[in-house]
């Protein structure tokens, strides 16, 4: 049910 | 050289218990300000954040800014020796390889020490942005747990909707299906530990893998309360805020629909 998405997508690298 | 003492000892063999399962090392930055770590699973779908400020411990001396990386499973064997009320010590040397604990018993009658190597950790850090989320429900984290592990009786993916009539978990999977909905009960005469407080700007409904929740939800024994806060598309945050000490919070990438 749905796709794992990844964390790194909603957040920048600093 | 960094130095950290602290009477409730305890507290740092939990917040490694809550990490462990999600992140086998990962670097302690420490500073005059306290010690920070941040790190995601091996799947790279959640991301830890743990806080632990300079003021909460009964002693704190970081004289350079550095990160401490660590092999959390084998400190958890060490913090497996470190009893309920005793009082632990952290101990590194500015160029050293290695991080010393110390144990004593609250009658100073055990003392016990332990060195643990440090391990060089490429780290990835990232900026979290301040996120105005549309839903944010506080409850007992023990209740958090009990959802979290009964509904993955019945699957894998938990959807998580709030809505005008409280915050629903549901499952469905092979055997079934289940929902529990909890509701706001901040008006009636609830006691402070099962209250539930949710903050609703919109409706939001989104779906996460319930293994991660799972884990998550090993830090109740942190704190009494966890707060969930929730938009459309952006990860999940879990918080538990640990009172005068800093707070532990997890960031759930979700699941969505082709």
């Amino acid at each position: 049910k749905g796709n794992q998405v990844r964390i790194e997508n909603f957040f920048a690298a600093k | 050289m960094f130095e950290a003492r602290l009477t409730k000892g305890e507290l740092i063999k939990k917040v490694i218990e809550a990490l462990k399962d999600l992140v086998t090392e990962a670097n302690f930055d420490i500073s005059a300000t306290g010690i920070q770590l941040q790190a995601m699973d091996s799947s790279h779908v959640s991301l830890c954040a743990l806080q632990m400020k300079a003021e909460g411990f009964d002693h704190f001396r970081c004289d350079r800014s550095m990160p401490l990386g660590i092999n959390l499973s084998s400190m958890s064997k060490v913090l497996k020796c470190c009893n309920k009320d005793d009082i632990v010590t952290l101990k590194a040397e500015d160029d050293g390889d290695s991080i010393n604990f110390m144990f004593e018993s609250k009658d100073q009658d055990k003392i016990s020490d332990f060195e643990l190597k440090l391990m060089d950790i490429d780290s990835e850090h990232f900026g979290i942005p301040d996120t105005d989320y549309k839903a944010t429900v506080t409850m007992s984290a023990s209740e958090f747990t009990r959802i979290c592990n009964d509904l993955s009786i019945l699957g894998e993916t938990v959807a998580i909707s709030v809505g005008k009539d409280g915050v629903r978990f549901s499952v469905s999977g092979e055997m079934g299906t289940g929902n529990m909905t909890v509701r706001d009960n901040t008006s009636s005469d609830t006691k402070e530990a099962d209250r539930v407080e949710i903050d609703m700007e919109e409706p939001v409904n989104l779906n996460f893998a319930l293994r991660y929740l799972k884990s998550f939800a090993k830090a109740a024994p942190l704190t009494d309360r966890v707060s969930l806060c929730l938009s459309r598309d952006v990860p999940l945050l879990v918080k538990y805020e640990i009172p005068e000490f800093g707070s532990l919070s997890y960031y759930l990438a979700p699941k969505i629909d082709d």
